[in-house]
Formats: structure tokens, C-alpha cells, sequence
């Protein structure tokens, strides 16, 4: 069984959980070209990048 | 046997309870962790990559910040000399780029929706973008499909190549949804 | 407390000058020039006269940085998005965080790193202090995301290519233990509306690349095994439970992208330190502990564990002894129970000792599933392996079925298995599945040891209890550790274990199938 101490850490984690960490947090500030994550088809190609040739 | 939780019927008590409660099945069986959206097989280590605990694919390429010669840091100078970004303004090659190179991100659909009012249609199926050859009209069509020569766009080779398709119109992308600023 | 009077105010106008400054095109590389400038300022604002001065200058600025981004995250509500207030509260502290490292480099003499660490070690504990006083005022509403963008910040700050820089953090590695020491005491358990953002920095792949791969003679190697076990105990309380909701399955799944990613990059550092995870993570928690025990040094080609006749005695590996960065012996606590142990390990005596262990190793709790201690345990189990490895190499010989048999160690071994009730039994036979890995001396000498136990076993209870601890980490999803397998087969292979005529075997259905499965995939 979980102790009232853990209770209380769920508690703070589940509220962290509605506003956790984006990608962005953790890198240099873009001004021009931001990261705006959002859903898109799955059948577009969903990760980035190309060949490094091209 | 052994009848409290540290025998076999412990064991199968729990595989059974797993069945029904989705959050016990994560320790009981445990996941497939190669759905994580890392390559295991890869021979080059993973961590330069790697776009942290919850990113379902690695870092893009714009995303990895490497310490280069102060000199070559101009954004500062010429910050505000920059024009905004305005997708109607840019060349066929560079909407490719934008939607290549920004997956799940909003400049992926914007460049999705250029290309789309230029003519440019995205298979479902096949994943390539499609648009007719100029003056080449479709040599059959009927209600739900067409077929002729179109262009699409290799990515891998960066370059519009001409291919016959037979284009059923319930593959081909209607018009790309832009989601709502906050949304 | 009692800031000197307008220190406050003067703060406030040094540090808006200062962002202003700092986004100013005359800035200069690196912000040089604007920094010679502000360094200026501080001076004539008396800011750097004393050391008092300068810790409540820095306090100052962290709590008006704090303030002003968990005010714009506040108007979030009202309509900005969500990128338009992130990229708001990161050029107010993205400056603070430039300021910080400009201090840090400058400060004291070019070749004296001293200053510079205390000022380093100053400003982090700064942020500690105040974060925790934040979470202890706020409780839930206490927003993560400055503390994140300041730590994280700084640390790709410190660690840009630049000779100052590396004359800090070479050779003791300064930056790494400040930030280090910083991120145990802001642990997930301590601060647990923090524990996203912790795991996002210690999981970033500047960090991981310092502490593990740059810094020389992996002396990062140890600081890092500290923060994974500082994860693993926070998540354990709940991973013992069982009832994961939302929020900590979100932690234990990006637990598990970084661990895939240690095992990819560093599986030499999960081997290494693998007894100290063991020793954290709950018993079921299965494939976690799997992704460490699976861990192989890359160098390594591991035999196919269903070759048909795999002679395990013969691999030249098993008589290697791993790199164990734990002193286990130390953890074999009380100190009487440590030097009965050896008496007994040298000479079997006291004869009371093998009727006495059980004693050693239980703890008074009333829960369920707590009566033993399990770093005793475990630190037993390994020790006495450790001890016969060595006694039986001494005569010129190498574990195998029959050389492990008749000795002191086996007589532990045998005694635990008999005497402890089923749960104490569960843990035994888990702290010996736990050597179960890539080949090498441990995992051979444990394996044999397991196979002895079944094949001696007085009761099939014991049996029983070894197959299942065997089988609940094969069915698993992988990977699966080498020497896990390798016993498996043999216990279902070998005739000599009768594996296929105990009851247990067929108990259920569900049992059947799975042995069907698992037999299947092995032969």
C-alpha cells in the first residue's frame, strides 16, 4: 500500500503531469522559426529529416 | 503447490488479474519496446539524437544545437531584417523541404496546404505529393478515378519525376486542416 | 532575510538593463561587451563588494526570473499561446542564465578554478533553495518550467567547448558534480512536481554525453548511477503497488526510453553498475530489471543460447570476473552478521549461524512484502557467490555442477532456500536471478547454483518458487538477459531435472501454455 508520503508525491507529480516539459524547454530560443507541435495525418511522414546527401 | 503470491498461482493470479486492469499489464508483461520510437538496430549510438524521454521520434536535424565560431552567430545583426514567414512566397523546393523536415509540427501542415493550392495532391497510400504534368490531360477518367502521367516528388532523390498513375480520388488528401492557434 | 535597504529595487533595474542588454545588437560575441559594461554597473551598485551582497543579488534575480515567467504562464489562460509565453519567459531567463555563466567564467583568477566552482555551487543552491520553497508554499501550483530552462540552460552554457570552461571541469569535473549534487537534492522524490523536468535534464543528450561518454576515465559514470537510482527509488513505491495511473506510467515509459538508450550506447555502464539498480528497483518490475541484466559489454559476441548443446563450461568468459562498482561485502549489515558469515565461510561454524540468518535478514514491518530487507539479501547472496568463485578457483578449479556442491557456501545457500518462508524464499532466489546475465564467472557460478538448488530441492515448494522466479522474467516482453536463458533451457532440457513431471508444471491451463510457448521458442 502506498504511504500518505506517496499519496502526497502523486499528488505534485499528477499536477506537474498537466503541464509537463515541452521538446522546446530544453533548447536555444527560436524567434523566427518556433516548435509548434501538433497532430498531423498519419500518413504523412512523421519523422523528420532526409537523406544527408540530398 | 505454493497457494500464497510466490508460486506459480501468485504468478497466474496476476497474469490473470493483467488481462482485464491495462495498468497492471505493463509490469506483469511488460511492452514491446521497440515501438518507443528508437532504432535498437541503429550502429551509431543513440543520445546525439535523442529528443528526450517522451519524444516519440529523435531530435530533427534543426533541433540538434551545436557550439559553432561566435562568428558565425549573425542572427543577432540581421534579426530584424528578416522577412516573415509567408508560405506563398517560396519556391516548390522549399515547400518540399518545410514538410520533409518539420514532421508533426505545425510548418508541416502549412507546407501541406501550399502545396495543396498549388495543385499539389498527397497520395494516402503511396505517401508521395502528385500534380499533373502540364498539358498532359488524363487519357481515362471516370467518377472516382483518373489516370494518365503525373509528376510526383522524390524525396530521396529531390527531384519531380514522371510516373503513370491510376489515381482513385479517395486516396489523394482533401485540402490540409491548419489547427487553431492554442488548439 | 533583512536584505540591505533598496537592494531589491536596485536588483530589479541591474537586471532589466541587463536583458535589454543582453538582446541589444551591440551585445558583442558572447555578450562581451555588454557584460564588460554590466560588470561596470554592478560595481558601482556595490553588488560585488561583499559575498553577502552578491548570494542576495543572485536570490533576487532567480525569484523576480521566477515570478515573471509563472506570471506569463498564468496569462496563458487568457490568451496567449502557448509558444508566444514559453519563448516570453526564456528571454528573461535565458539573459539571467548568460549572465550567470559569464559571472561563473570571470570570476577569481583565469587559472584558479575555485572561484568559479563556489560561485557555480553558489547559484545552484540558490535555485535549490528557492525551488524548494516554492513547492513548499505553492503544492501543486508550482509551475516547473523556470527552474528547468535555468538548469538546463546553464548546464549547455558550462559545457560549451571553450578552454575557460574545460580548465573548470577538467580533471575533477567540478561542473558535473555541482550540477549533479543540484539534481539529487531537487531528486523526484523529493520534489516530485519537478520529477518531468528532472528526468528531461538527466536524460538530455548533452548530459548523457558528458557524464558518460566525454569526461575521461568515466569518472561521470558513478555521479549518473546516483541519479538513475534516485529515479527508480521514487518510482518504486508506486511500481510495487501495481496500479500505475496516468501520470507515473508517463514516468516509467520515458524511464524506459532512457534505459533502451543506455543499453544501446553504454551497456558497459549498465553492467558495471547493475547491482546497485537491482537493489532499488522492486521485484516486479520485471522487464526494467531485464533492460539492465540484458546489458553485454559491446566487445562481446554472445553464443546462441538455443545452440543445441551449447557446452557453457567451455566459453572462456565464464571465468572473468565482472566490474561490480558496489563494495557489497559493506552492505552485509549488522557488522555481527558479517563476521559470523566469515567465521562460517572459513571453518562452518558457529553451527548456529545458518538457523540465525533468517534473523538477519527480516525487518519488523507489518506490510505485506516488506519483511525482508533486501539489500542484505541481495549483498548476501553476492558476497557468498563471490567468496565460493574464489575458493573453488584457488584449487585450481572452475564452477561447475559438481565443484559448487559440499562447501560452506552451498550450505548458506541450501539453508536459506529450506528455512525461509515463501516470500523471504521469492526474494533469495530473485537475488540470485539477478546474476543471471552475459557470460561470465557470476553468471555461470549463480546458474549452477539455481540448478543445484532445483535438483536438491527437499520439497517441490522450492522447485516450484525457482520456476517461477525464472518464468515470470521470460515472459516478459524482451530483451532477456543471456544467462537467464541459458538456465532456462537447461532446467527444461536437462532429464536429469524431471522438469515436465511436477505438478506445477500443469496447474492451469494458462500455465500450461505458457511452458508450451516458452519451451517452444527455447528448443
Amino acid at each position: 500500500q502506498l504511504t500518505v508520503e506517496h499519496e502526497l508525491q502523486f499528488k505534485m507529480l499528477q499536477a506537474a503531469f498537466f503541464h509537463m516539459p515541452h521538446p522546446s524547454d530544453s533548447e536555444r530560443l527560436r524567434l523566427h522559426l518556433p516548435r509548434q507541435p501538433c497532430q498531423t495525418p498519419l500518413y504523412y511522414p512523421q519523422v523528420s529529416g532526409l537523406d544527408p546527401l540530398v | 503447490m505454493v497457494t500464497d503470491q510466490f508460486g506459480m498461482v501468485g504468478l497466474l493470479t496476476f497474469i490473470r488479474a493483467a488481462e482485464t486492469d491495462h495498468n497492471l499489464v505493463s509490469l506483469a508483461l511488460g511492452s514491446d519496446l521497440t515501438t518507443l520510437g528508437l532504432n535498437l538496430n541503429s550502429p551509431e549510438n543513440l543520445y546525439p539524437n535523442f529528443a528526450g524521454p517522451w519524444a516519440e521520434t529523435p531530435c530533427r536535424p534543426q533541433d540538434i544545437d551545436y557550439h559553432v565560431p561566435q562568428e558565425y552567430l549573425t542572427n543577432q545583426q540581421i534579426r530584424g531584417k528578416l522577412a516573415p514567414v509567408k508560405f506563398d512566397r517560396y519556391g516548390e523546393d522549399l515547400l518540399f523541404y518545410m514538410f520533409y523536415s518539420n514532421a508533426g509540427d505545425l510548418l508541416q501542415i502549412l507546407a501541406a496546404a501550399e502545396l495543396y493550392n498549388r495543385d499539389w495532391r498527397y497520395h494516402k497510400e503511396d505517401r508521395v505529393w502528385i500534380t499533373r504534368a502540364p498539358g498532359m490531360a488524363p487519357v481515362d477518367k471516370g467518377p472516382n478515378y483518373e489516370r494518365g502521367t503525373y509528376f510526383y516528388f522524390d524525396a530521396q532523390n529531390w527531384r519531380k519525376v514522371p510516373k503513370e498513375f491510376h489515381l482513385e480520388y479517395d486516396k489523394l488528401e482533401e485540402r490540409p486542416h491548419i489547427p487553431t492557434p492554442g488548439g | 532575510f533583512q536584505d540591505p535597504p533598496a537592494l531589491q529595487e536596485k536588483t530589479e533595474v541591474l537586471l532589466r538593463e541587463w536583458i535589454q542588454m543582453y538582446h541589444s545588437p551591440t551585445a558583442g560575441q558572447g555578450s562581451a561587451s555588454a557584460f564588460q559594461h554590466f560588470v561596470k554597473q554592478m560595481n558601482l551598485h556595490g553588488i560585488l563588494k561583499t559575498d553577502d551582497l552578491i548570494t542576495r543579488f543572485f536570490r533576487i534575480c532567480i525569484s523576480m526570473c521566477r515570478d515573471l515567467c509563472v506570471r506569463s504562464i498564468l496569462e496563458q489562460g487568457q490568451g496567449p499561446s502557448p509558444t508566444y509565453v514559453r519563448s516570453k519567459c526564456f528571454q528573461n531567463l535565458d539573459a539571467f542564465v548568460r549572465l550567470i555563466a559569464l559571472l561563473v567564467k570571470h570570476s577569481g583568477e583565469a587559472t584558479n578554478p575555485t572561484t568559479k566552482i563556489n560561485l557555480l555551487n553558489k547559484v545552484l543552491g540558490l535555485v535549490c533553495g528557492i525551488m524548494i520553497h516554492d513547492i513548499e508554499s505553492n503544492g501543486t501550483e508550482f509551475q516547473q518550467l523556470p527552474y528547468h530552462r535555468i538548469l538546463i540552460m546553464l548546464f549547455l552554457e558550462l559545457n560549451a567547448p571553450e578552454a575557460i570552461l574545460e580548465s573548470i571541469n577538467l580533471p575533477v569535473c567540478e561542473v558535473l558534480m555541482a550540477f549533479t549534487q543540484t539534481l539529487h537534492l531537487l531528486r523526484p522524490s523529493k520534489c516530485p512536481g519537478f520529477a518531468y523536468a528532472w528526468l528531461e535534464i538527466v536524460s538530455h543528450r548533452v548530459f548523457i554525453g558528458r557524464m558518460l561518454a566525454i569526461t575521461p576515465q568515466q569518472k561521470g559514470w558513478s555521479m549518473y548511477s546516483m541519479l538513475l537510482a534516485d529515479l527508480f527509488k521514487f518510482l518504486a513505491p508506486f511500481l510495487r503497488n501495481a496500479e500505475l495511473a496516468k501520470p507515473l506510467t508517463m514516468l516509467y515509459k520515458g524511464t524506459l526510453r532512457v534505459l533502451l538508450v543506455l543499453l544501446h550506447d553504454f551497456p558497459e555502464f549498465l553492467c558495471e553498475y547493475h547491482y546497485g539498480f537491482c537493489d532499488v528497483i522492486p521485484p516486479n518490475c520485471i522487464q526494467m530489471r531485464n533492460l539492465i541484466l540484458s546489458a553485454f559489454p559491446r566487445n562481446m559476441r554472445l553464443p546462441d543460447p538455443f545452440t543445441p548443446n551449447l557446452k557453457v563450461d567451455m566459453l572462456p568468459e565464464i571465468t572473468v570476473s565482472p566490474k561490480i562498482h558496489t563494495s557489497v561485502a559493506n552492505l552485509i549489515q549488522p557488522p555481527e552478521f558479517k563476521k559470523n558469515l566469515d567465521s562460517y565461510l572459513k571453518n562452518r561454524t558457529p553451527v548456529t549461524f545458518l538457523s540465525d540468518m533468517r534473523t538477519y535478514l527480516q525487518q519488523v514491518s507489518n506490510e505485506p512484502g516488506m519483511h525482508y530487507n533486501m539489500s542484505v539479501m541481495n549483498s548476501l547472496v553476492l558476497y557468498v557467490g563471490m567468496q565460493a568463485i574464489a575458493q573453488i578457483n584457488s584449487k585450481g578449479l572452475t564452477p561447475s555442477m559438481s565443484t559448487i556442491a559440499h562447501s560452506a557456501h552451498m550450505d548458506i545457500f541450501q539453508n536459506l532456500g529450506v528455512d525461509l518462508d515463501t516470500e523471504g524464499r521469492y526474494l533469495f532466489l530473485n537475488a540470485i536471478a539477478n546474476q543471471l546475465r552475459y557470460p561470465n564467472s557470476h553468471t555461470h557460478y549463480f546458474s549452477c547454483t539455481l540448478l543445484h538448488l532445483f535438483a536438491e530441492a527437499n520439497t517441490e515448494a522450492i522447485q516450484e518458487q525457482i520456476t517461477r522466479v525464472l518464468l515470470e522474467r521470460l515472459i516478459v516482453n524482451r530483451p532477456h538477459p543471456w544467462g537467464l536463458l541459458i538456465t532456462f533451457i537447461e532446467l527444461i532440457k536437462n532429464p536429469s531435472f524431471k522438469f515436465w513431471s511436477h505438478e506445477f508444471v500443469k496447474c492451469a491451463p494458462e500455465i500450461e501454455k505458457l511452458f508450451e510457448s516458452v519451451a517452444r521458442s527455447c528448443m
